[in-house]
């Protein structure tokens, strides 16, 4: 699954996601992606797009829990994204990547990688698969 | 306040011997795309621009699961997914099951911003795409020789496998799950 979360210098929130699912899937399968809430969302407190396994980012409906928890419990963008990831998913299902109006970046996976990158305004590029790097 | 941008292009067990002639690829194109959507923000170009735009180039890369590289279904077919988001007005686009479509995150916008509607799937998706002119290919296009393989792989041991990870244990499934050696990149 490929996506891509962006904020322009005005606050402006985009989120994208696209995938060709899980292999051996059944014909007819639809995943995360496109429900709207699960795979992709951005609202004004966030875009979020996840990447893992389908079924369980449904569940937990990942990416607007992450929206809901700033705007109801107050959390910043990576706490409320690790908070998701971390306590909410069950292990080794989901990643994601999430940036806030403010042009904060976070992104926590619960898998052993995630194939990620990203760059703010101030210079700091990032690119990385595993923990920790 | 400033632009920030994130992508990813999978997620699941990725080995950390991964072999460098699959590694290095992947990398050099998370480099290269996200280059693409700095240079797009750079450029002052709406943020809804840069993800269709930076999702564009990953489907169109064969080395993740979108587009040109879509993993496949137990009957050896490509069925694609995509959905796209608006922070300011909450307006979304999302498409399953196409086929043909070679950029599935353009259709999605295609459908968001020209229909009454937020989720096309299927022939209905297919017909919308021709209808509004955007590319298609002939489904052969997306079949990858290693995706090809992957399925193979995954039909043996009568698994689903998530993005770089082995296959896995549907929720039905109650053997034990197989040893490590099967694990195939997307």
């Amino acid at each position: 699954t490929v996506g891509c979360v962006a904020v322009d210098s005005f606050g402006n929130l985009a989120a994208a996601t696209s995938t060709g699912g899980l292999v051996n899937k059944m014909v007819g399968r639809i995943g995360d992606t496109p429900i709207i809430g699960a795979g992709t969302y951005a609202n004004k407190f966030c875009a979020i797009s996840a990447t893992g396994r389908g079924e369980a980012i449904i569940r937990e409906t990942v990416a607007r829990d992450v929206a809901a928890v700033m705007e109801y419990k107050g959390l910043g963008l990576k706490e409320a994204a690790d908070y998701i990831v971390h306590e909410v998913a069950p292990k080794g299902t989901t990643g994601l990547i999430a940036v806030s109006p403010k042009g904060e970046v976070a992104m926590p996976f619960n898998t052993t990688g995630m194939f990620r990158a990203c760059a703010t305004e101030d210079g700091f590029t990032e690119v990385a698969i595993w923990h920790s790097e | 306040m400033g632009w920030a941008i994130a992508l990813h292009g999978g997620a699941g067990d990725i080995p950390k011997n991964i072999p460098a002639e699959r590694l290095e690829p992947r990398e050099a194109a998370l480099r290269r795309i996200l280059d693409i959507g700095v240079a797009a923000l750079n450029a002052k170009r709406p943020p809804l621009d840069v993800v269709e735009l930076v999702v564009c180039e990953l489907e169109n890369s064969p080395y993740f699961n979108a587009g040109r590289g879509s993993v496949l279904t137990t009957n050896g077919t490509v069925e694609m997914e995509a959905c796209i988001m608006d922070g300011n007005t909450k307006r979304c686009g999302a498409v399953s099951g196409v086929t043909t479509v070679v950029n599935p995150i353009s259709l999605a916008r295609q459908i968001m911003e020209k229909t009454p509607h937020i989720y096309l799937a299927f022939d209905g998706a297919e017909a919308f795409a021709r209808e509004q002119g955007l590319e298609t290919v002939d489904r052969s296009h997306f079949i990858t020789p290693e995706n090809i393989e992957r399925l193979k792989q995954a039909k043996e041991a009568n698994r689903v496998q998530q993005d770089y990870t082995q296959p896995i244990k549907t929720e039905d499934q109650k053997e034990p799950p197989i040893p490590d050696g099967i694990s195939k990149l997307g």
